[in-house]
């Protein structure tokens, strides 16, 4: 049978099991090292100062760095290490969600594995798909990939504070978005310094109210 | 049959190819945005000013970015994209090595997809494989892809400008690298001032001398 289609399924039971509990589920994909699990470290405190239960699934290849980093703040947390797979599937997740007390969660973070390219073909259940990319990774980074931007509603353009450093044009980068997929709302954030959040938090809230 | 073997062979003859026209191939990996293409750009000037001839072969999901930056370099370039796939293959190489005149080449570049996982996995039929990560991936991106470096003989940490920008400590990376394969030999770049091209083309040709 095609992969593809099984985890289609597995990802529609996933989203059902979320929804019996009422949680918001949010997908965060993006390129190594981009920013995704400090777009989570940011958003937690906010989230949990408007009231939100947040919890999380740490997904990456090998090793318990990105799920210590998240345990810090406090949360529950799931590890999920794919061993050889470049990307989060279905199944996976749906495994996790069995260790998670979802009772006690709003708003679910699943981080997927660092990368631009396989994550796009495996929704894993969530309501909302976020990618975050980084300056420090080219202005050509949106324009070479464009099947993820597609996917994702949301698109976070981190390490602004970085552009000159790099040679890189954000209202390029900008702009290659919008002639790509116009229905991405882009957020330009410094996650090392927490600028653009409030706005990240505000797009990802309004999503919210119009899915649950 | 399993695509690993088939691979395998048409890499086998790939390298068999590139040996009786005396070329020594060097595959570039590394993830998204670290760097591949601007080592290609600062080593061409050093290696042509010792007497080589350099190719290269731009390897892509999509677009024409890297093929465009490479062709300025008055190199003969060939585009290969994946269009899907997160990694190139030895067929694909095969094809785009009979678009290459062979005879006017020394070494050959062949500049894979950005992703540090699927690429591992799928020799191109080269001598040398070199790693390009950024500091500004994280600190963490090395422990935490430990079969690539295995892989690579040579392991190029660049954007060291920006190291305290992100609050990477590069010894740490190194160490890890120490750790994980301790045969890769790690070179320190800041390569948009061409700052440790030099040490790099010094492996290189080392690495060229016991192989060709
Ligand atoms: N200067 C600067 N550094 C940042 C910013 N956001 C993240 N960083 C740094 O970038 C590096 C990677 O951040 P992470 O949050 O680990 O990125 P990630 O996408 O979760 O990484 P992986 O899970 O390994 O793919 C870290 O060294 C951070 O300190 C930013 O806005 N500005
Ligand atoms: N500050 C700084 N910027 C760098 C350095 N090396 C590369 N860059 C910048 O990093 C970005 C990406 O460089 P590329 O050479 O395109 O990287 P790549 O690995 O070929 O990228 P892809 O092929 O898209 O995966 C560009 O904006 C470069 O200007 C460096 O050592 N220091
Ligand atoms: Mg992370
Ligand atoms: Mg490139």
């Amino acid at each position: 049978t095609d992969i593809l289609e099984v985890n289609r399924r597995e990802a529609e039971e996933n989203r059902k099991h979320l929804e019996s509990h009422g949680i918001f589920a949010v997908d965060i994909l993006g390129a190594i090292g981009s920013g995704k699990t400090m777009l989570i470290e940011r958003s937690t405190p906010l989230l949990v100062s408007q009231g939100f239960r947040v919890g999380a699934i740490a997904g990456d290849v090998y090793g318990e760095d990105d799920f210590q980093r998240l345990k810090k703040l406090g949360i529950p947390v799931v590890n999920l290490n794919t061993g050889k797979e470049c990307h989060l599937d279905a199944h996976l997740v749906h495994h996790a969600l069995h260790e998670l007390p979802l009772d006690k969660i709003d708003i679910l973070f699943v981080e997927n594995v660092g990368n631009m390219i396989c994550p796009t073909d495996f929704p894993l259940g969530s309501h909302v798909r976020v990618v975050v990319v980084s300056v420090t990774e080219g202005d050509d980074v949106i324009r070479k990939h464009p099947m993820i931007f597609r996917e994702c509603q949301i698109c976070v353009i981190n390490k602004i504070d970085l552009a000159e450093a790099v040679e890189v044009n954000v209202e390029r980068m900008v702009e290659d978005l919008k002639i790509i997929s116009p229905e991405t709302i882009p957020v330009l954030t410094n996650l090392k310094e927490g600028e653009g959040v409030g706005k990240f938090i505000e797009n990802l809230l309004e999503i919210r109210e119009k899915v649950l």
